[in-house]
């Protein structure tokens, strides 16, 4: 038998150009989150605990695209997904379309032990969430003015970003949305991009 | 996307995922996070949480593709996730963290980078960009 161990992410793709403080700022919210990860398994909280607990974090934390600081719609609003699974009897929950409850993975969690389904969607999947009693906050709590740019960028460059972290237009994202005149389905390539 | 993959003392993995999806996305669009062995897997062999283009990722069943190697190919887990990354995302980008119930961590990308972070009981410890 092995040690514990732990790894976090906060997305991939990132854009070769982003400024070395927001690398920094990355790092320290990584950084945190494995602390309080490590300290969890220390205190012998088992992994299923462990993880629904550092996705929080980062779902508190408005840096990366999921909780506040999540992308936005076509329509400006923030609508968000998450799933658990615990490995030992591979039991599991999901969750879509939720614009109200303050952290996701803690209702994926909800729909695997208090519901006889696994994935649980929009309406419904709020509805559950208000009855068990999950920590439920105006839409606009997820929204940053940071994302409110990035979709202005997006709906000009008519693309979807494929990382609302892109800072700079012409380097990838709006800017290549722009320049590639490549469609598939309707939408430019760049739609399909590495998120 | 975030996502934390865990093992503790006892050998147990576990897995969790968490997105807003893409910007300026259709109203009602699902990706890969909350798909189960998709973007999300986890049983008695590893525990794995997938970042990238939903519909590669999707297609090829990332996170159930690491067990399955390991399962059927006899695979460690560092050569499962670099099985994966390399043969099963056809032209998708994408990235995956990775744990094993033998207390491994394993990450593997073929993006330009991956906000990613791990540590192990012996010390271990390391969070990257590139």
């Amino acid at each position: 038998m092995g040690g514990w161990a732990i790894a976090v992410h906060g997305g991939a793709g990132v854009d070769p150009n982003l400024p070395q403080e927001r690398q920094e700022e990355a790092k320290r919210l990584l950084s945190r989150c494995l602390e309080i990860g490590i300290s969890a398994l220390r205190s012998n909280l088992p992994a299923i605990d462990v993880v629904e607990l550092v996705v929080r974090e980062l779902e508190t934390d408005p840096l990366f695209n999921s909780g506040r600081g999540s992308a936005l719609t076509e329509n400006g609003t923030v609508e968000m997904e998450a799933s658990i699974m615990d490995g030992p009897k591979r039991r599991c929950g999901a969750v879509s379309g939720i614009t109200r409850v303050k952290n996701p993975v803690s209702l994926a969690r909800l729909v695997m032990e208090k519901s006889p389904h696994s994935y649980l969607a929009f309406s419904g999947a709020e509805e559950f969430a208000m009855k068990q009693g999950a920590e439920m906050v105006d839409n606009e709590y997820f929204i940053t003015e940071e994302n409110v740019g990035m979709l202005k960028l997006a709906k000009e460059a008519n693309s979807i970003l494929f990382d609302y972290r892109i800072p700079t237009i012409g380097t990838c994202g709006a800017g290549a949305a722009m320049e590639s005149p490549l469609q598939m389905n309707g939408l430019p390539i760049s739609v399909y991009a590495p998120e | 996307t975030v996502g934390c993959v865990v093992v503790d003392k006892e050998g147990r993995c576990a897995a969790a995922t968490s997105t807003g999806g893409l910007m300026n996305k259709m109203m009602g669009r699902i990706g890969d996070s909350p798909l189960i062995g998709s973007g999300t897997y986890a049983c008695n062999l590893c525990g794995v949480s997938c970042t990238g283009e939903g519909e590669a990722i999707i297609r090829s069943t990332l996170a159930r593709e690491v067990a399955a190697v390991m399962e059927y190919k006899g695979l460690n887990l560092h050569e499962a996730v670099d099985y994966v990354i390399k043969h099963r995302l056809d032209e998708g980008k994408a990235g995956l963290i990775a744990v094993s119930s033998t207390g491994e961590v394993a990450c593997g990308f073929n993006t330009t980078g991956m906000f990613r972070g791990c540590a192990t009981e012996d010390g271990f410890m390391e969070v990257g960009v590139w």
